[in-house]
């Protein structure tokens, strides 16, 4: 059983996705899987990139991008060093 | 399908027929324009053509259940190399495993000890697609070189066909339904219902999320005076996501017991079909000296359907943390599902093998990966990349 953090690891929830959601067509399983770095790690970010890097671009910007991967946003968990987008096609 | 952003790198997955290539470009520009990460292929961030460099891309998937479905530059891993080498300066692609049987194909482009190298200037693009002189490089070593947590990286990933069939009903909502309300009173799952119409932007449950008990909806007998408005604040995917995740058995892979701070969001679809991402933020013990913790993540995705069945399980959590090893996972994820084949891929940077002492011969070497009760493992093929080992394993049923 998990008791959430107050306040380090957040649920948000995109209702309006999630309310007419319908996958009733069976789909194909095996995904795609893309990983792209763009530094080392999080503490050795370039002197150009934000403060927080990747994690600074808001859910609305990565949405633009995910309408042209025909994905989108259910829910996301974010926490201090990663946010957790749980999607849907 | 899921997204996992990190500071400095990103992770996504998509299933079904989602056209994720087709997202390549604007991840870079995005990672440019709105993270501020340095471009090379482009005189002014004001190109529309201006892209982030990545230090390093890798792009996999094992071969469609159903490939004539698939779309855009997915309709043939030749199509995909092709997107990638247009996109890409210098990508390799290589084909894991049986072509007869599953097998893996990975794109990779990787750090060529290269030097800074001058931005280019692209000519104009045809039709969208990017043209050779417009291609990123990747891989260039530059000042934000530092500490870095890509040298002791690791990514499990487990992909499982012909899933048991009486296990995958677990993952139907008739039969997730049955068992949640056995284990969730009526009252709440009526204030869930009543507080999800009413309910308007994605804002407005930010804070009141904040301090939700969905636990306690979907993990403990929670008398009917104890669920507050605020706790049923979720969907019904949601909250049936969060039950299977119990009964099914993987929220037990990393459990609050050792690891207190940990999160999963799951979600169960209509009429089947199951996601869920976990966020693991790393063991105090393993803090460094300012503190800080690292924050690892695990996603399964599950096709409950018979004639296409299929889970996918993948974790960077380290192995070894808490004193759980990748062959622990594997067998716990694969006893969840009892697949008729799997295959386990397992990437390790180089630095990490070293640490403990096993050269390249012994990467993986775990020999309990090899020995999953009721399988025989029919493949182990290992590549040996610049900074990664790849263990592929190929297992079926006995």
């Amino acid at each position: 059983t998990f008791s959430p953090a107050p306040g380090s690891l957040q649920l948000t929830i995109n209702h309006d996705v999630a309310a007419d959601l319908d996958s009733s067509n069976a789909f194909e399983g095996p995904e795609k899987l893309l990983e792209v770095w763009f530094a080392p790690g999080p503490d050795a970010l370039p002197p150009s990139a934000k403060e927080n890097g990747l994690k600074a671009v808001t859910p609305s910007t990565w949405e633009g991008m995910l309408d042209m991967v025909n994905c989108k946003v259910l829910s996301i968990v974010k926490s201090d060093h990663v946010d957790a987008y749980l999607l849907s096609e | 399908s899921s997204m996992f952003v990190f500071p400095h790198k990103l992770i996504l997955k998509t299933c079904g027929t989602t056209t994720l290539l087709l997202g390549l470009r604007r991840l870079l520009r995005i990672a440019a324009v709105d993270a501020g990460f340095p471009f090379h292929n482009a005189a002014s961030i004001d190109d529309i053509h201006a892209a982030a460099t990545p230090l390093r891309v890798f792009y996999s998937r094992k071969n469609f259940l159903f490939p004539d479905r698939q779309q855009g530059p997915h309709t043939s891993w030749k199509e995909e190399v092709r997107f990638l080498d247009d996109t890409f300066e210098n990508g390799s692609a290589y084909l894991v495993g049986r072509m007869n049987a599953d097998h893996w194909y990975l794109y990779m482009t990787g750090p060529p000890s290269a030097t800074l190298t001058p931005p280019l200037t692209p000519r104009s693009s045809n039709n969208g697609s990017p043209t050779r002189s417009s291609k990123i490089p990747t891989g260039i070593v530059s000042p934000f070189n530092g500490i870095s947590d890509a040298q002791t990286d690791e990514t499990l990933e487990i992909l499982m066909m012909d899933l048991d069939p009486e296990l995958a009903k677990q993952f139907y909502l008739e039969q997730a339904s049955a068992v949640a309300s056995e284990r969730v009173p009526a009252q709440a799952q009526e204030a869930c219902r009543a507080a999800h119409e009413s309910l308007g932007d994605i804002d407005s449950t930010v804070d009141v999320f904040a301090n939700c008990g969905e636990s306690d909806i979907s993990g403990q007998q929670a008398d009917d005076s104890d669920v507050t408005a605020a706790e049923a604040m979720t969907t019904e995917g949601h909250a049936l996501g969060t039950v299977v995740s119990e009964t099914c058995g993987l929220a037990q892979i990393y459990p609050v017991s050792d690891y207190p701070d940990a999160r999963i969001d799951a979600y169960l679809f209509t009429p089947c079909g199951y996601s869920a991402n976990g966020v693991v933020p790393a063991p105090t013990a393993s803090a460094d000296e300012q503190g800080n913790k690292a924050a690892h993540y695990w996603t399964v995705h599950v096709t409950p359907e018979p004639n296409c069945s299929y889970a996918s399980f993948e974790t960077n959590v380290p192995s070894r943390q808490n004193g759980r090893r990748a062959s622990d996972t594997i067998h716990q994820v694969v006893n969840i599902f009892k697949p008729g084949r799997f295959t386990v891929t397992f990437f390790e940077t180089k630095n990490k093998v070293a640490e403990e002492g096993a050269g390249a011969n012994g990467v993986g070497v775990d020999k309990r990966m090899d020995d999953v009760k009721g399988y025989r493992r029919m493949d182990r093929i290992v590549h040996e990349f610049d900074d990664y080992y790849l263990v592929f394993r190929y297992f079926e049923r006995e």
